[in-house]
């Protein structure tokens, strides 16, 4: 069996940590 | 890679504390190797995934944006005082990408690549219609513009003579017909009052910089200048610190089209490379 090393990540769909907060305004 | 220790990074909200501190981090980095334009401040932090690193500590992978401030780079003023240049004046942006090492509770970047960029002339407009823009620093009335209130600085002044650093962003307003700038400067060994020939005038070995803005109005036969300048604390050359990794690239000031590639003669080495390139 051949695995794939690498990056496993889970997120959490229900998490929408960003972008974050927009401090003064938008260019 | 022994198997089962899977590289993962840990998902943290862009607003947390941990996640501002390395930003910030990030910011006093790019404020203290940009030695051209003007301080950066925080706008929005847009990614960031914060990674395990070998033998410890964690690296913060951010993308960052930023808010050009009114405080020129040179000017000693703590960040936190400066003030966000507004829309109505033409507002610069910066979109970042750092990696910011965490390690004993420190954070030490990295990683820097910024790219800077105005905001569009649609969006001033549609703010502001009668609003200038930044106007291109080359532009013949700019220069003509920064020479006139240089000179009519040093004719009152009674210390040093003061030597362009930089121009570091101007505008053409319409009404009345007149040119705005703002423009870096840098003490010399000369006495403004018994200068004859500029070329002959060394810059200090202690470094005393100001920074400048100028009005230079247009009149039926003549024109009128008004500048004022603010001149810094001398501010003696010290070693920059340099990123740690070897992928570090420089903060490169050449992306802002506000802010111009100074005259080699005229700056310190030090602020035209800021870190090795790759």
């Amino acid at each position: 069996t051949v695995v794939q090393p690498g990056i496993a990540v889970v997120p959490d769909p229900a998490l929408r940590p960003c972008p974050g907060r927009i401090r003064y305004f938008k260019v | 890679i022994p198997l089962g220790t899977a590289l993962t990074y840990r998902q943290l909200n862009c607003d947390d504390p941990e996640t501002e501190q390395a930003a910030l981090a990030a910011v006093d980095y790019i404020n203290s190797h940009m030695l051209q334009g003007y301080k950066h401040t925080l706008n929005q932090i847009d990614k960031v995934k914060v990674w395990p690193r070998r033998p410890m500590g964690e690296v913060f992978e951010l993308e960052i944006d930023t808010l050009e401030t009114t405080c020129h780079v040179l000017d000693p003023t703590p960040l936190a005082n400066c003030s966000v240049r507004q829309l109505v004046e033409h507002a610069v942006e910066g979109d970042c990408d750092f990696q910011v090492l965490k390690q004993d509770g420190q954070f030490s970047v990295l990683f820097a690549k910024c790219d800077s960029s105005p905001d569009s002339a649609e969006d001033v407009r549609r703010l502001c219609p009668g609003c200038p823009l930044l106007a291109p620093l080359n532009d013949t009335k700019v220069v003509h513009a920064v020479d006139v209130a240089l000179t009519a600085f040093n004719a009152q002044s009674n210390g040093s003579y003061f030597r362009l650093l930089e121009v570091s962003r101007a505008q053409l307003v319409p009404l009345p017909p007149s040119t705005y700038v703002e423009f870096a400067v840098a003490a010399t060994d000369c006495a403004a009052k018994d200068v004859t020939d500029p070329a002959k005038c060394n810059l200090l070995a202690e470094k005393q910089y100001g920074f400048c803005k100028a009005t230079l109005t247009e009149k039926v036969g003549g024109e009128d200048v008004a500048v004022t300048c603010t001149v810094f604390q001398t501010q003696p050359l010290l070693p920059q610190p340099q990123p740690e990794g070897p992928d570090a690239v420089a903060v490169d000031p050449r992306a802002d089209p506000a802010v111009p590639v100074p005259s080699q003669a005229d700056v310190p080495v030090a602020s035209l490379v800021v870190g090795p390139v790759v």
